[in-house]
């Protein structure tokens, strides 16, 4: 567009991809005291007719394969949608049966709404999977049961929420100053005060404050047992207390700017911790929504 | 450890190389400006209130 020697070309955007919207009510699915550790889309695949497998074998003999990509989609205040992509994989037409997909981003996106009353929504989008002319087009055999009810209970797409109760598996909140740590101790905040005077290379140059409460983590978790997982989860690791959340630290400093000396304020970032948590090695961090 | 932290992030923070050597005579009659200190009271305020999430 506004290229003097390119013509603008009018067109319209075709997709020969197929998509279905999947429609799932969270109503006290996930209670304020459940941590979710993973929410899995199960997918039941109808079986493709023989004469369409026996075809594409014909056609395709080494790639009868197509992609299915899960959005999230988010319904927003002035009534559009935008959709994030939330996972895929490839699928054959030569197989049936349930497949399943993480999309415990999608719960995570749902969560941080926290537009508790509104459903989960999510897209399934059956597409090629390479683009091209000689590319099958495995993706138009393949289906899913959908939640219609035509197709039945039996089948309908299923949302797993694997949950943990916080009472027991999560922290405490702040230490009890008054009982000592030991063994035993949940994973709790403990207050450290950190007593800026007593380092003496801030003298002079720190006016305030004069001095921080800190906090820091510590205790145990509870740990997984691999018979309480009902599922292959592979973040059974070990869980420990971690910093979940911080806070900054304003200070008051002298500078020499030239021959004259003056005040500036510094906020020094994550040096406060407001929250600890008991979570697993390794678990993927959880994506921010952007406003 | 804590105090390696707290001087490396403020030296960072103010793109300074060392540790600034003041007098105790270069402070002792510096006035904190009415508008330094307003900021510095509604970043506490604000430091106090919420919390910056770090994931997990």
């Amino acid at each position: 567009r506004h290229s003097q020697t390119i013509a603008e070309i009018m067109g319209r955007f075709f997709s020969d991809a197929s998509n279905q919207l999947l429609v799932f009510s969270m109503k006290d699915r996930l209670p304020p005291n459940r941590e979710l550790v993973q929410a899995v889309l199960r997918l039941f695949q109808k079986p493709s007719s023989k004469g369409v497998i026996r075809k594409q074998h014909k056609m395709f003999p080494f790639h009868s394969y197509a992609s299915v990509t899960i959005y999230w989609v988010q319904v927003r205040e002035d009534g559009t949608n935008r959709t994030y992509v939330i996972d895929s994989r490839r699928v054959s037409t030569q197989e049936t049966g349930w497949i399943t997909f993480d999309v415990s981003q999608a719960v995570n996106y749902w969560q941080q709404e926290g537009k508790v009353n509104q459903p989960l929504v999510l897209e399934v989008s059956i597409h090629r999977e390479n683009i091209g002319p000689m590319s099958s087009n495995a993706h138009k055999f393949i289906h899913f049961s959908s939640q219609n009810p035509v197709d039945g209970e039996l089948h309908a797409p299923q949302l797993q929420l694997h949950t943990l109760d916080m009472e027991e598996y999560g922290a405490h909140g702040n230490c009890d100053p008054d009982i000592p740590l030991s063994r035993g101790t949940r994973c709790c905040r403990r207050e450290t005060y950190i007593n800026l005077q007593e380092f003496k290379w801030t003298e002079n140059w720190i006016l305030d404050p004069p001095g921080f409460k800190a906090y820091d983590c510590v205790g145990s978790c509870q740990q997984l047992k691999k018979e309480h997982l009902n599922f292959r989860w592979p973040f059974a690791t070990q869980r420990k207390c971690h910093v979940t959340s911080t806070a900054p630290l304003p200070l008051i400093v002298a500078v020499k700017e030239g021959d004259k000396i003056v005040t500036k304020v510094v906020n020094l970032y994550n040096m406060k911790v407001m929250q600890c948590s008991c979570s697993s090695e390794g678990m993927p961090v959880m994506k921010k929504l952007k406003p | 450890q804590m105090e390696e932290k707290f001087q490396e992030s403020l030296l960072r923070q103010l793109q300074l190389n060392e540790i600034p050597v003041l007098e105790k005579a270069d402070v002792e009659h510096l006035v904190i400006p009415d508008h330094v200190r307003t900021k510095y009271v509604s970043l506490m305020k604000r430091s106090a209130e919420e919390p910056s999430p770090r994931g997990k």
